[in-house]
C-alpha cells in the first residue's frame, strides 16, 4: 500500500541544512497494523506527512497504492488523501470556531455526502471514542484529551484505507488510551484498515504487529511481533 | 503557596452545565513537587489555569502566595503571572512567526531584562532541554517534541517561584521524558522551585513527591510518597 524508496526530506542548506530523512526504505502492505517510534526530532512526523500524502520527498520516491504520489501536484494528492487517507495530527489540527461534530463532519463533506448522513456518521464516531455529549462544543471547550479524540474521530469517519495517527494518543490517561487502542484493533481486524501509528509509549506500540524505530532520520530497527 | 478552597467552575447552565471543577480543596507548599492525574476532561487542565493565575473560579477561593488571586483584576493577575510563574500549556502557545530563541525570550522581556542578558539566559535555557542548535528555528520548523521543549524553556527562563507544567512530556520519547524530569528534580532540590506537574503516565509521576488524582472536577485522592 506504501512504498518508500530512498526517500530524503531535506531543509535548509550548507551550515543551516537539516536532512529530516536521510534515506528511507520501507514498505507496508495493506491491512498491517505498524507502530512507529524514535526519540525527539527523529524523523516520524516528516515521514508520517508524506506517507499521508500532506508532503512530498526532496530525493528518493514515494509510492501510494503504486502510484508516484511524491510526483503527483497538490491537487491530486488532495484528492487522493481525501478519498483514502484519514489523518490524526500531532497537533490536531482542528477548526477553531466549529463544534466538535462538524470537525467530524468535514470529510464527509469533501466526500459529498448528504447532510443527514453525514451528522449520522460523524455523531458514530464521535460515539466510538467516548464523546457522545460533547458533539457541540468548540475545541477551546474540550480538554486537550478530548480534542484529541475528536481529531481521531475525523480520522475514521469515512472509513478510510490508510490510517496515518501521529501520537494519538499522547495526552490519553491510560484506561482512555487503551479504549482507543481496542478501536483501532477492531478497525483493523474488522475492516482491514491499514495503520500507521506514531506513538513514544512502549506499552500503546504493543497494540501494532510491527514495530519501526527511527533515529536521526534513518530506520534503525524494524521488528514484527512474535506470535503470542 | 498555592490554596484552593472549595473551588469551582462551570460552564454553561442548565442542560448545558458542565461543572469542570466541582468543589475542590487543595493545598500546595513551597518546595513541594506535585503530581496531578487523573482521567481524561476530570478538570487538571482547568486547575492548572486558576493555579496559574490565568482563569478564575466560579465559585470559591484561590489564594497565591497568600493573595485572593481569584478576586483581582486581569492585569494584576498578569503581573502575579510575570513575576512569579512559569506556565507549560497542554498545547505548548508559541508565538508561530517568532523563533525558538524570540520565544523563550518573551517572559524576560516583561520583567524588562536587557537584551545581552536575555539572549544568554534563553540561550542557556534552550541548553537546558537539549535544544542547541535549533535556536533559530520558527515552531512550524520543529518538530512536536521540540515545540514543546521550547515551551519548557521558556517557563524555566525565568527562574520563577512557581512552575505549572500541564503534560510537559506528552510528545517525548522515554529518554528524552527522563533528561526533562531530571531537569525539573534538580530545580526541585537546588532551587526550591515549586512544581504542579499534569502527566497521565505513572513513572512520571513518580518523580514527583506527592501525586493528586482528579475524577469528575473533585480530587479523588491526595498520596504522598513513602520516603525510599
Ligand atoms: N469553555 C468550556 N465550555 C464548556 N465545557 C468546558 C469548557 N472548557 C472545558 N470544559 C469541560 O470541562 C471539563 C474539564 O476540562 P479540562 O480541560 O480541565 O480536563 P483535563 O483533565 O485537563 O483533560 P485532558 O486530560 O483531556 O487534558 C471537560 O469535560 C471539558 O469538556
Ligand atoms: N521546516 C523545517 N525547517 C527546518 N528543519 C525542520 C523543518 N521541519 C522539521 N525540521 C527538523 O526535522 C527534524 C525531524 O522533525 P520531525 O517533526 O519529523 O521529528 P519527530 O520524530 O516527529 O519528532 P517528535 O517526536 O518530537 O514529534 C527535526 O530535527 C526538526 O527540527
Ligand atoms: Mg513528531
Ligand atoms: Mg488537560
Amino acid at each position: 500500500l506504501v512504498r518508500f524508496e530512498q526517500v530524503w526530506k531535506t531543509y535548509g542548506s550548507g551550515e543551516a541544512r537539516v536532512d529530516a530523512l536521510a534515506g528511507v526504505d520501507l514498505t507496508i502492505e495493506r491491512g498491517e497494523f505498524v507502530a512507529i517510534m524514535g526519540p525527539s526530532g527523529s524523523g516520524k512526523s516528516t515521514a508520517m506527512n508524506i506517507i499521508g500524502c500532506l508532503d512530498t520527498p526532496t530525493r528518493g520516491r514515494y509510492f501510494f497504492m503504486d502510484v508516484d504520489a511524491g510526483g503527483l501536484d497538490r491537487s491530486r494528492r488532495a484528492l487522493l488523501r481525501n478519498l483514502y487517507i484519514g489523518f490524526v495530527f500531532q497537533g490536531y489540527n482542528l477548526l477553531a470556531r466549529t463544534t466538535a461534530v462538524e470537525n467530524v463532519e468535514l470529510p464527509l463533506i469533501y466526500r459529498g455526502v448528504a447532510a443527514r448522513q453525514r451528522r449520522k456518521l460523524a455523531l458514530e464516531a464521535l460515539a466510538k471514542v467516548g464523546l457522545t455529549g460533547r458533539e457541540g462544543h468548540t475545541p477551546a471547550e474540550l480538554s486537550g484529551g478530548q480534542q484529541q479524540r475528536v481529531a481521531i474521530a475525523r480520522a475514521i469517519v469515512t472509513n478510510p484505507t490508510l490510517l496515518v495517527a501521529d501520537e494519538p494518543t499522547g495526552n490519553l490517561d491510560t484506561a482512555r488510551s487503551q479504549e482507543i487502542m481496542g478501536l483501532l484493533n477492531a478497525l483493523n481486524r474488522e475492516q482491514g484498515l491499514t495503520i500507521a501509528m506514531v506513538t513514544h509509549e512502549a506499552d500503546i506500540a504493543a497494540h501494532a504487529g510491527r514495530i519501526v524505530t527511527f533515529v536521526d532520520g534513518k530506520i534503525a530497527s524494524d521488528e514484527a511481533k512474535l506470535e503470542a
